[in-house]
């Protein structure tokens, strides 16, 4: 593992924890998509059902359960635990119009025509576009609270650093995996622009809120 | 390009 991978699976992390304290600390989930969470909930199920057929390391195991732990927890805060704060008449994105054609792609470009990888490159593919529903929140509503901004950029530099991981492998261990490699750009472009308001707005102290 | 996904990346 190189440090441009690692840092990104930590970075990964801390985003996560950062959005599960908010909403634990202030019993709210006010500004937080429920549709961007539940697709990550997806993701990481259709991703990590190699749990049951490989075993790479016990870093692999112990990061992909807490993943997957995380993000059901992180459902079960938004539709149970503290839905009454849940903001759902501004999480309108339509998740059907990121869902089928990503599964619909997945069976026709994969690796291999078998069920774990079809569901591996689904996950892939729905990944790179699951947080459109929190970014079209955010435009909905003209701005963020900041600890929602920190989320969003822990979780925009997390695909970035997989980028670096990426050209790394290439480089020293020749190994290419197109279909991540064009899904994490994807994914990366999509935070582009949150990234230049966080940089401009947030660090400066500033709570993010778009132009009317 | 490999024909299975990596399994090690998260």
């Amino acid at each position: 593992m190189n440090i441009f991978r690692f840092l990104g699976d930590l970075s990964h992390l801390i985003a996560i924890v950062i959005l599960l304290l908010k909403i634990w600390k202030s019993r709210s989930c006010a500004g937080i998509s429920g549709k961007s969470q539940a697709l990550f909930a997806v993701v990481f199920t259709t991703r990590y059902l190699d749990l049951f057929t490989n075993f790479i390391s016990f870093y692999n195991t112990g990061m992909k359960v807490v993943y997957i732990a995380c993000s059901y927890a992180m459902v079960w805060m938004i539709y149970s635990k503290f839905k009454a704060t849940y903001d759902g008449n501004h999480d309108t994105f339509r998740v059907e119009f990121l869902v089928a054609p990503t599964a619909i792609l997945a069976f026709l470009v994969n690796h291999d025509f078998t069920p774990l990888e079809i569901l591996w490159t689904f996950s892939i593919y729905l990944e790179s576009v699951a947080i459109l529903p929190q970014l079209f929140m955010v435009s909905k509503t003209g701005e963020a609270e900041t600890i929602t901004s920190h989320y969003l950029f822990a979780l925009g530099v997390y695909r970035t650093l997989y980028l670096f991981n990426w050209i790394w492998r290439y480089q020293f261990e020749g190994f290419f995996d197109l279909i991540a490699i064009v899904a994490g750009l994807v994914q990366t472009i999509l935070y582009c622009d949150f990234f230049y308001l966080y940089i401009t707005k947030v660090l400066k102290g500033k709570k993010l809120s778009l132009p009317a | 390009e490999t024909d299975v996904s990596d399994h090690d990346e998260l």
